[in-house]
């Protein structure tokens, strides 16, 4: 299943 | 990471301390500023890292958010706590229902997110969060006027941190292949609509409080 991108933003 | 994304965190972060700075350091009155603003601020920062401990991205992202989680409960326990300044507060001022606010951002989270898990739900609360905090200042702005703890740079620093996070996001939009951060981006622009209404309260309230100060 499509992982949700990883949140690298703040 | 690239240099918008960077300087916009760096402008976020000072428009955080210099408020903070005025708050404390010159141990002035409050009037004029929204706690309930900056209590939504502090809870946009708890609900979106939660994934502090569970996902290492980098030691700059992680040392941030302990600093923004730490910077706005700072300004929040000052506007609560400190004997000088919660005097001056005008809590009868400051009167926007944030509940509302938060019950609308809460189900919007659960309609609304990239995958329903507890921290996906929570950052997508956080994303709309953050869109709709500065209202209470906005509305205490237009009802007080008073701009005088609200200083130039502060809101010059915020401006600047939602004018560069779009440019990142138009960054990482054209350079990376499949940058798709819609509940970010939409949510980002509402955000900055917000703040340019906000600025324009602002710079109102800057214009008849100078006007007013000169028959003086």
């Amino acid at each position: 299943e499509d992982e949700a991108p990883t949140k690298d933003e703040l | 990471m690239n240099i918008f994304r960077f300087a916009g965190d760096m402008t976020h972060l000072m428009s955080i301390l210099i408020l903070l700075l005025k708050i404390y350091a010159t141990k002035s009155c409050a009037v004029g500023i929204s706690l309930k603003t900056q209590e939504l601020y502090a809870l946009v920062f708890l609900t979106r890292y939660l994934d502090q401990f569970t996902d290492y991205v980098s030691l700059y992202n992680s040392v941030m958010k302990v600093v923004f989680i730490a910077s706005s409960l700072a300004i929040v326990w000052c506007m609560r706590r400190h004997p000088l300044v919660r005097k001056s507060y005008d809590k009868d001022l400051d009167t926007f229902r944030h509940q509302y606010v938060l019950l609308a951002c809460f189900v919007l989270a659960l309609l609304l997110h990239e995958i329903f898990t507890f921290q996906e739900v929570f950052w997508a609360f956080s994303i709309y969060l953050e869109a709709v905090a500065i209202l209470p200042q906005l509305v205490l702005l237009q009802r007080s006027g008073n701009v005088d703890n609200l200083t130039g740079q502060y809101v010059l620093f915020l401006g600047a941190y939602r004018g560069l996070y779009i440019i990142n996001w138009i960054y990482r939009y054209f350079t990376e292949d499949h940058f798709t951060r819609w509940i970010a981006c939409v949510s980002g622009l509402v955000q900055t609509a917000l703040y340019a209404d906000f600025f324009y309260y602002y710079y109102l309230s800057w214009k008849t409080n100078t006007k007013l100060k000169l028959p003086a």
